[in-house]
């Protein structure tokens, strides 16, 4: 007895802030902004740390299982709203 | 917890904070409120005291701001980042900046006060039956003036309560107009508009003229946002149109038809397939007093934690019956200790002396009528301690309780011999007990007496007392040059040399001076006890703050 499936559309909605990134880009874009990479510290030396060592750093932070790989609860979490402030400061 | 680098904090307790402007959406006094109870979450467990003040700079000074808003890190629109504040010190240091994309409510949808109506002000009630039809906003039907409006219990037609919603036709927030509401339509820039715009500014906020022709008297002020306003989309602000058609279809409420990430949405013209015009429907929204109670811990010196169900954890979700974590108050103890007592208030440093105005006014003296028996007076003008003799002000008139002839009552005598330029009815009064110059107060204006000679009237104002203060209706002589100014629920800190008001007033009188009426009418200070009179009582208060007595001014004070 369910609803016939409506055949859904989907539609271009003019000024729409879609973030349509990948999750690799979300990922290197949240990583960046909340110092867990390329943090330049206070004596200009910049330390390239690497991905998946961020996202170790992140996922500790966060309280999740530390994986060091973009599983899915870690994108979840970086689509979460949250606080402006860099967890992680140089 | 963290702490920032340095263990940054502030180097005074008692910290100032200034609400730079509010969102459009919410009515600002529960913006007031949501900051001041993240404020008291802190006080509560520290030795810190948060005072609001309106104008100056402050400690903390809070704003909504949206996308790049001036300080170099942009927000980015709805969701994502929704605030952010910076750890304490000078400047743009301490402060707290809240994302205006974001739909800022208490947390479980739309925070809409009525006002007028006959809720006293109460939230609207959603879903509410109007003539058997359930509404889950508020809504115009029922009314010829398009004012929408909602009922704040469950069932109008069985309680009759009502309340007005937020709405542009009612009243404007920020701006330059007092709240006065929208004239349409209004001339911009030769253009005439119907509605709110956000033409001519570059923040998205939407706006309008307070008079008819901006152009011609730059009045305007800030739409508050309706509960059926969009967020985001290209329409942010607007009211959702229904029924609306999208690809041919009738819709009477918001959909997520279209759209592949399941978001709820609407038309905000009768028909989206020609105007694509368009926002998101209200959501849940973020509660502004958790937001702003973690941006609040930020700009007393805390990082994030990585504690999930801590306050400073880095990420959002709402909590109903909102506690503080151990962790939370075992970090900010770290910083600034635990809660004690109330803090004995520093003396600051005296202001270097400003210069004042001689000004002369003529006056006539007024008979005294000495049939007049003090005794019968229920409530007194003002009482104060002049040369060490108490006097009780009454009509232009006033009585000594003499300390040299022990306590007999000398009088009635005329103010207008002794002060002739005071008014009749004295609000408060006061000697500094350095320079023995005498101030009293009327209304929102001061005179200042030495000897026979006089300055004055000034305005109240210039002593750095708000333009919302309508008298000065006590006055406390605290140590050398200064005095505590008292009107309604607050207090401000004089200094009498430098003429103006210490930083960090105006406090609570309750939060120091507790068990004494909120509504005292007057309040002196002699033989080193504090009085709050009102009526024919008075309460007084010993120098450990505690009230010692209650009594008749007629009968204990002036030995009736």
């Amino acid at each position: 007895w369910c609803v016939p499936l409506k055949k859904s559309v989907s539609v271009t909605f003019p000024g729409d802030v879609l973030k349509n990134m990948t999750d690799t880009e979300l990922a290197e874009s949240y990583l960046k902004k909340f110092g867990y990479m390329n943090v330049q510290h206070r004596s200009g030396f910049q330390s390239m740390v690497s991905t998946s060592k961020a996202l170790m750093t992140m996922q500790r932070q966060m309280g999740l299982e530390e994986t060091g790989t973009l599983d899915k609860s870690t994108v979840a979490a970086m689509k979460a709203p949250r606080c402006g402030v860099p967890d992680v400061r140089s | 917890y963290q702490t920032f680098e340095g263990d940054l904090k502030w180097d005074h307790h008692d910290i100032t904070y200034r609400i730079l402007n509010y969102s459009p959406d919410m009515v600002a006094s529960l913006i007031d409120d949501a900051f001041a109870r993240a404020f008291k979450v802190w006080s509560d467990v520290t030795p810190l005291t948060f005072t609001r003040l309106f104008d100056g700079t402050a400690d903390i000074m809070v704003s909504f701001g949206k996308a790049d808003h001036g300080d170099g890190y942009p927000f980015d629109g709805k969701d994502g980042l929704l605030a952010h504040a910076f750890p304490p010190g000078e400047g743009i240091q301490g402060d707290a900046h809240f994302d205006d994309d974001e739909n800022w409510t208490l947390g479980k949808g739309p925070a809409v006060k009525t006002s007028f109506g006959n809720a006293e002000g109460a939230l609207c009630q959603f879903p509410f039956l109007f003539e058997g039809k359930q509404y889950s906003t508020c809504t115009t039907e029922g009314r010829s003036d398009n004012l929408p409006w909602c009922a704040t219990t469950a069932d109008y037609g069985r309680d009759k309560k009502f309340g007005f919603c937020p709405s542009e036709l009612l009243y404007t927030f920020d701006g330059n107009s007092d709240g006065k509401a929208c004239v349409f339509p209004f001339v911009f820039l030769g253009e005439t508009y119907e509605g709110c715009t956000t033409e001519g500014r570059s923040d998205g906020y939407r706006w309008c003229s307070t008079t008819d022709n901006f152009d011609q008297d730059k009045k305007y002020g800030f739409c508050p946002n309706r509960d059926t306003a969009v967020i985001g989309g290209n329409s942010e602000g607007e009211p959702c149109h229904f029924p609306f058609i999208f690809l041919g279809k009738k819709y009477d409420s918001c959909t997520s038809e279209g759209r592949g990430d399941g978001r709820l949405w609407c038309a905000t013209t009768s028909d989206f397939d020609t105007d694509t015009k368009w926002g998101f429907c209200q959501d849940r929204g973020y509660s502004l007093f958790l937001v702003a109670a973690h941006e609040f811990g930020h700009a007393l010196g805390l990082d994030h934690s990585n504690i999930r169900n801590a306050l400073m954890y880095p990420m959002y979700s709402y909590v109903e019956d909102f506690s503080l974590h151990q962790d939370d108050i075992e970090g900010i103890h770290y910083l600034y200790g635990s809660k004690t007592g109330p803090n004995p208030s520093d003396e600051p440093k005296p202001e270097p002396d400003t210069p004042t105005t001689e000004s002369t006014t003529t006056t006539t003296t007024h008979p005294v009528d000495p049939s007049q028996n003090a005794c019968q007076i229920d409530k007194f003008d003002t009482i104060t301690e002049i040369d060490g003799d108490l006097h009780f002000f009454k009509d232009r008139q006033y009585w000594r309780l003499s300390s040299k002839t022990d306590g007999k009552l000398e009088g009635p005598f005329s103010m207008s011999k002794r002060w002739p330029a005071v008014p009749a009815v004295v609000d408060t009064a006061f000697e500094d007990l350095v320079t023995r110059k005498i101030y009293f107060f009327s209304g929102t204006r001061f005179w200042v007496y030495t000897g026979q000679s006089f300055l004055g009237p000034r305005s109240i104002e210039k002593l750095g007392l708000s333009s919302t203060v309508e008298k000065v209706e006590g006055a406390m002589q605290r140590g050398k040059g200064k005095v505590l100014l008292f009107s309604g629920e607050n207090y401000w800190r004089l200094d009498v040399e430098g003429q103006q008001i210490d930083k960090g007033y105006p406090r609570l009188t309750d939060q120091v001076f507790g068990g004494v009426p909120l509504d005292a009418h007057d309040v002196f200070q002699f033989k080193g006890n504090s009085y709050f009179c009102r009526d024919r009582f008075y309460w007084r208060m010993n120098s450990k703050r505690q009230v010692d007595r209650v009594g008749y001014v007629t009968y204990d004070l002036l030995n009736c």
